[in-house]
């Protein structure tokens, strides 16, 4: 399995990509967030999948950090559950929201 | 071991018991409440003990809730990191504390 080149393929072909566990609350946050705004967003729950710490670790090389939440918008990672809410109350989520070209 | 016996004696001696994980950002969170209010507290890192999954299993016949943060202050379960924050935030939580005959 090349999963680079899936982390890859799911970020370049979907504007709102969530890294996430299903049990971490940190994670749940992030998403409802996107929930609020009504925007769709794409989870990858790693700690359901066979390579899930494989990824983490693609993450951490791409993003600098090995936690989850990861927050991908528009291919670029914005940061995890801290920075996803604090660019919220900031008004400044929706904006990158519309650079979306898919 | 008698792990009803530690987590028993952990409440019942120690003001506040945050059972944790070192992982986890919520339990991060119900900790810095502590911390900010310069209480001191006990943290029981559930994903560092060898039995920590049976820990878990025995706070969540106490309490209801298999998930960490689990929070106790003088011997009663207060919830989790949520609960936590919430009567920080109405000012309920101190007086919790100064019941504290330990
Ligand atoms: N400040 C970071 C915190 C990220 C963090 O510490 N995540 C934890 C879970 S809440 C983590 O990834 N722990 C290691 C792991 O689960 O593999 C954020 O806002 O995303
Ligand atoms: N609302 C609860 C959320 C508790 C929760 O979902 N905790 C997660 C970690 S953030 C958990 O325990 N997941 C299962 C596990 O780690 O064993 C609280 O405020 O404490
Ligand atoms: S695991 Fe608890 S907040 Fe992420």
């Amino acid at each position: 399995t090349n999963l680079d080149g899936m982390v890859d393929g799911l970020i370049q072909s979907n504007c709102v990509v969530i890294f996430s566990k299903t049990t971490c609350s940190y994670c749940k946050m992030a998403k409802r967030v996107f929930e609020n705004l009504g925007v769709p967003y794409t989870a990858v729950e790693l700690n359901q999948l066979e390579n899930g710490r494989d990824v983490q670790k693609i993450l951490a090389s791409m993003t600098g950090s090995a936690t989850v939440p990861r927050v991908f918008i528009n291919g670029t990672c914005i940061g995890g559950g801290t920075e996803t809410r604090q660019l919220q109350k900031q008004g400044l989520l929706l904006p990158l929201l519309d650079r979306c070209t898919f």
